[in-house]
């Protein structure tokens, strides 16, 4: 019968790409954190 | 051969020496700079023999760094010290490097890769089950976020750096190093990697995450077949279903766009996981809610365009030579041709082949002769309808593609009949000219059969597809809502609607949930 | 090789490097216990400044939990001046929880990152070209005013930019 996939972790509601903070395939969690950005060296 | 001493000796030393430059403070690229340009004036960035063995030691010296720390203090951040400084060697290699003139800048990436690829590859045919997959994982997640943003002026370059991990990730698909498989889906599905595959450059990285993720429904088909999971595999395919909705989410369309490939090589017993792919849509369109009263889904725009298929539908009907068959018959319709009295030994496999896949049929070629035959019919209906708009209802249907169709309902066995019904059904979508036309030929097969067993079959065929967790592909519900609603298919008055109270409860419960 | 699975799946015979089920089960269950763990794929997120001020010991030395809540990004992007702190926090404390919950308000506020000027840009009117692969019009994008003279005091400032195409393959 498959499974409740609202189950998994995921907000398959969202209105954001869920990619972005998708940690990984065995994660019932979102990444915290966000994307790396790059920005100018200067800042480093 | 086997490397020199000297040569490991030296290259162990360098490794110290790139190491001390690591350490050094930030914010001046000097010292690394002088370091890959005495790297290359050494020989050793021609990206030749010397140049591989270079790459590889350098890897080996990172593994059993990893390894030994690992046994005698478990201390992760630094047990991946070695990796880390080597993946950072290699980005700083591909940003440093003199090139010449006309060379690509990232000609050596390929060449690293393929270096690390065989060294997995070796390290795991030697070690089996103690093969560790983390300090690769580690060494592919450093250079997916720094090699992958490395100048992303040149979308080109973006583009070489994503394929040729790709092609790299194929290398070491999970039938071919299954001890690296769950590092393998991490890496695939990163966000780092999968979503920029699917962005930008034209959708030219849409065959190669296509490729990566049929690798991995062709390693896990034999362990879905029996919907029996293990643990094991309950855990890979969990994995594989979040993989999935995130595509579903953010890139529907890739999956609307390679749906046919994907339902060949997803058994039929993975009905949610299909489903998942059937139930994707373009981003841009809404569909109307299959219980509305009085839908009339002939007059949806939607259902008049061609959905776009990128995988190569008639490629299975041409590798077995059916193609020309086909083709012949759908244009003569010959009376006595052979053609419908051989379809059926036809899809049949080898008794060999039959053991291996757990089927005696052969699944991609029904599917392929099912969607193929469909195709020609509908582009003959729009040629017809352009021409004479006025068609009458009994000519809506190419009577060629229908007796093709009618043949192999009536002949096939009940697992055949099962696999041609399952090809049918896998084109119930969303709103398109195929989920039109494929809807209607489940429905005409129903209606115009003349043994219960048919009709039984093919509500089957929907049925499980409906009883299954969410989602539902939209084409699957107007379809059952219309079996079950349309007086004319005399569907409840079934003797296999009410064989067993339980089947009863079923039907009513899902005909309540279609609303 | 990218193109058609094959004529058959289920007829690949073993060779090439293809294992068999047993042997595949065995390998995976020996990589279920050498899982990748979630720090295996996390950078370092430590913020080091590049010219840290020299502080009495009385002044705090970490910085206080409340920056690590978004809630207090929040306000910050509510309040009328709070842009500037924003781009402070993005492009100051690269690598920290702060500079995600920064760019999360920018973004709230319609801002949109620039991978290649790696620099907030945001829509001043609606843009007269939109593809999928860029949209075009005019744009407000956040800048760094160097300062000629000593008249003209260098810091932030944001600029307006017509006729930009911003490509989506560069946006954050």
């Amino acid at each position: 019968l498959g499974i409740d996939l609202t189950t998994l972790g995921l907000n398959l509601n969202s209105s954001e790409n869920l990619h972005k903070t998708f940690a990984s395939p065995w994660s019932d969690e979102p990444a915290k954190g966000g994307p790396d950005f790059s920005i100018p060296e200067c800042y480093y | 051969e086997p490397d020199a001493s000297t040569f490991q000796k030296q290259v162990s030393l360098l490794f110290a020496d790139w190491y001390r430059i690591c350490e050094l403070p930030a914010g001046n690229d000097t010292p690394s700079t002088k370091f890959i340009l005495q790297l290359h004036q050494n020989g050793l960035l021609r990206g030749d023999d010397m140049s591989d063995r270079f790459f590889r030691i350098l890897l080996e010296i990172s593994v059993s760094h990893f390894g030994e720390v690992m046994q005698s203090s478990q201390q992760v951040q630094s047990s991946f010290l070695a990796i880390d400084i080597y993946s950072k060697l290699v980005y700083s290699i591909l940003k440093y490097c003199p090139v010449d003139q006309g060379s690509s800048k990232l000609f050596l990436l390929p060449k690293i890769l393929a270096v690390t690829v065989r060294s997995i590859q070796k390290d795991h045919d030697e070690k089996k089950e103690d093969f560790n997959p983390r300090p690769y994982f580690r060494l592919f997640i450093n250079w997916l976020s720094d090699i992958g943003s490395l100048d992303p002026l040149h979308d080109g370059v973006n583009f070489q750096v994503l394929s040729a991990f790709a092609n790299a990730f194929h290398a070491l698909q999970p039938l071919k190093v299954p001890a690296f498989s769950f590092a393998w889906l991490e890496l695939v599905s990163h966000r780092t990697f999968m979503p920029k595959l699917l962005t930008g450059n034209s959708q030219k990285g849409w065959p190669f995450l296509h490729r990566l993720l049929v690798d991995l429904f062709q390693f896990m088909e034999p362990f879905l077949r029996n919907a029996e999971l293990g643990e094991l595999i309950r855990f890979l395919y969990k994995g594989t279903l979040r993989v999935l909705l995130v595509l579903l989410h953010d890139f529907p369309e890739f999956l609307c766009d390679y749906h046919f490939s994907f339902c060949d090589v997803i058994p039929p017993s993975c009905i949610q996981m299909r489903n998942i792919i059937l139930s994707a849509f373009p981003r841009n369109m809404r569909l109307p809610d299959p219980s509305t009263p009085n839908l009339k889904i002939d007059l949806l725009e939607e259902m008049s365009q061609a959905p776009r298929i990128l995988s190569e539908v008639d490629a299975a009907i041409k590798a077995k030579q059916m193609k020309a068959d086909v083709d012949e018959y759908l244009r003569t319709r010959q009376q006595g041709s052979p053609f419908l009295g051989e379809l059926k030994q036809r899809l049949l496999l080898s008794p060999k082949e039959a053991a291996h896949a757990g089927t005696r049929y052969n699944v991609p070629l029904i599917n392929s002769l099912v969607l193929y035959v469909g195709m020609q019919a509908i582009q003959l209906l729009q040629a017809r309808n352009r021409s004479q708009p006025q068609s009458l209802s009994s000519d809506l249907v190419d009577k060629a593609a229908l007796d093709i169709f009618q043949t192999l309902i009536i002949e096939l066995d009940t697992e055949g009949r099962y696999l041609f019904l399952n090809a049918i059904a896998n084109q119930l979508r969303y709103p398109n000219t195929h989920t039109h036309y494929f809807s209607f030929i489940l429905l005409y097969l129903f209606s115009d059969a003349h043994q219960e067993i048919i009709q039984e079959q093919i509500t089957r065929v929907l049925l499980e597809r409906l009883i299954v967790n969410r989602p539902h592909p939209w084409g699957l519900l107007i379809t059952f809502i219309e079996l079950i609603k349309n007086p004319g298919y005399n569907f409840w008055n079934r003797s296999f609607t009410r064989c067993a109270p339980e089947i009863e409860k079923l039907f009513e419960s899902v005909s309540r949930s279609c609303g | 090789d990218l193109g058609a699975i094959g004529d058959s799946i289920s007829g690949t015979p073993n060779s090439g490097g293809m294992h068999d089920r047993l042997y595949n089960l065995q390998m995976l269950e020996a990589a279920y216990y050498k899982l990748p763990q979630p720090k295996d794929s996390e950078r370092a997120r430590s913020y080091t400044p590049r010219h840290p001020a020299a502080t009495p010991p009385s002044y705090p030395q970490v910085q206080a939990p409340i920056v690590n809540n978004p809630a207090f990004w929040e306000r910050i992007g509510l309040d009328t001046m709070g842009t500037d702190t924003l781009f402070f926090a993005f492009y100051y404390q690269p690598n920290t929880y702060q500079q995600y919950l920064a760019a999360k308000e920018l973004k709230k506020q319609s801002w949109r990152y620039h991978r290649k000027f790696n620099t907030w840009f945001q829509r001043h009117e609606e843009p007269k070209v939109a593809t999928d692969e860029y949209e075009k019009g005019t744009y407000v994008y956040f800048d760094f005013h160097v300062g000629s003279d000593e008249l003209q005091q260098q810091g932030w400032c944001q600029r307006i930019k017509t006729d930009f195409t911003f490509e989506y393959n560069y946006l954050e």
